[in-house]
């Protein structure tokens, strides 16, 4: 089971978590600890990192229009700035005691901080970029709810029209989305859906062209055709609904599941 | 996106320091 569910986060966080780990473990081995050397300088880099960050951060929340990125991001980001001063004053206690097992305590929680604080930010903005998709998604789900009123096939061209760039769109986004998760149960569910929604579309299309004609010519079918366009409508919109739940889900929620 | 790459180099930062802290830790062990 992957630790993290998207491969951009899992590059970005997998290779400190690794680190942070073995300290940790090599911590925990060695109560006592050996020297320290001189952690000035890369705590100096990691505070570069974290003040760029803090800034980046802040500009991405202000940029936003997204209400729940607005309130998720900045407790992440007290996190890593909080957990980056552990490491500043662990750097300075171990100059003047490179024993000092308070020092190594406070490097631990610094990095565990800074690894958990990136982790909340990375996550915030997943999440966010998540709901943009997902609004992608209710867009079609809008255009699906007015196949309703689609009574002349000029009304149909126009939405078709209006439906192909919606889908072709969404279909994107869901494809690239698909591409970057680490579960592979989620991304099999992904594709199935969107395949789902493909190979409704020209049934869709047609259904609705065969409802239109017999409503014109009159007769007994149209409720059939009424059926048949409904049918087709409703099996894509819940496949559209099943993209929206499962880009929501998380590896957390799997775990949670089983 | 600039986010991404600002956590980029605080991870890279981040797991630098603390393998440079695990190498004294593992003299010792």
């Amino acid at each position: 089971m992957p630790v993290f569910h998207t491969k951009t986060i899992e590059s970005i966080l997998e290779p400190v978590a690794q680190q942070v780990s073995k300290l940790v473990i090599l911590h925990e081995e060695a109560e006592d600890g050996n020297a320290m050397p001189d952690l000035t300088r890369p705590v100096q880099v990691v505070k570069m990192a974290v003040d760029n960050l803090i800034k980046v951060g802040y500009e991405t929340i202000n940029n936003s229009e997204d209400e729940i990125l607005k309130q998720d991001m900045p407790p992440s980001l007290t996190r890593v700035e909080e957990s980056c001063m552990l490491l500043v004053a662990a750097a300075e206690m171990l100059k003047d005691d490179p024993l000092s097992p308070a020092a190594r305590k406070k490097l631990i929680e610094g990095s565990r901080g800074i690894l958990q604080g990136t982790s909340g930010l990375l996550l915030a903005f997943d999440e966010s970029e998540v709901r943009k998709i997902i609004g992608i998604c209710k867009n079609v789900l809008e255009y699906l709810d007015i196949t309703e009123v689609v009574e002349s096939l000029e009304d149909l061209v126009t939405f078709v029209k209006n439906l192909s760039p919606v889908l072709t769109k969404m279909a994107k986004e869901v494809d690239s989305r698909e591409k970057e998760l680490t579960h592979q149960v989620h991304r099999e569910w992904l594709q199935r859906s969107l395949n789902q929604v493909k190979q409704l579309t020209p049934a869709l299309i047609s259904s609705i062209k065969i409802f239109v004609t017999t409503k014109n010519q009159g007769g007994a079918p149209l409720a059939d055709a009424l059926s048949s366009r409904n049918y087709v409508t409703s099996k894509m919109a819940e496949e559209v609904h099943e993209i929206i739940r499962v880009l929501q889900l998380t590896t957390y929620d799997e775990e949670e599941w089983d | 996106e600039q986010l991404l790459e600002a956590a980029k180099s605080i991870a890279a930062a981040t797991a630098a320091l603390v393998k440079a802290a695990s190498v004294a830790q593992r003299e010792l062990v």
